[in-house]
């Protein structure tokens, strides 16, 4: 009956994850964002982001390693929805925040697009 | 541990990979 709930799993797991991805390891995807390139894990992006999920869930492009952004995609605003999905932290900021609002609305991240839109408003 | 249906264990669940550095 019941169980024993390690509360600190999921940040403990995403951590270790964060961690393959700095020292690129077991990454299975490249993404290019304007001439720029990030290594990441296909699982991790198809679990954070509805366009990830389309892309990679098609069965075309089940083996697919290398993946190219639409050019209005801002890759510093890419960087901080992918570091967001490896720590749970949007380290926001006025100056980005639009550009990672636009990102985040292409790559079908609501949750993250609303709070960005919040953001925004509260500073103006 | 016994008659509880879950129990909150707050310490580390996994071990953790080193970082780059």
């Amino acid at each position: 009956d019941g169980c024993i709930q390690f509360t600190r799993h999921p940040g403990d797991v995403l951590l270790n994850f964060n961690r393959l991805r700095s020292r690129n390891i077991l990454t299975d995807v490249t993404i290019q964002v304007d001439g720029q390139l990030f290594h990441a894990h296909k699982t991790i992006l198809v679990a954070c982001s509805g366009f990830f999920y389309s892309v990679f869930m098609h069965p075309e492009n089940t083996n697919l390693s290398a993946i190219s952004l639409d050019t209005k995609v801002d890759p510093k605003g890419f960087s901080l929805l992918l570091d967001f999905m490896y720590t749970s932290c949007l380290n926001l900021s006025d100056s980005l925040a639009l550009t990672t609002l636009n990102a985040a609305v292409y790559l079908q991240m609501e949750h993250v697009a609303d709070t960005c839109h919040r953001f925004i408003k509260s500073r103006q | 541990y016994e008659g509880v249906s879950t129990i909150k264990e707050m310490g580390r669940s996994v071990h953790e990979i080193p970082s780059k550095d």
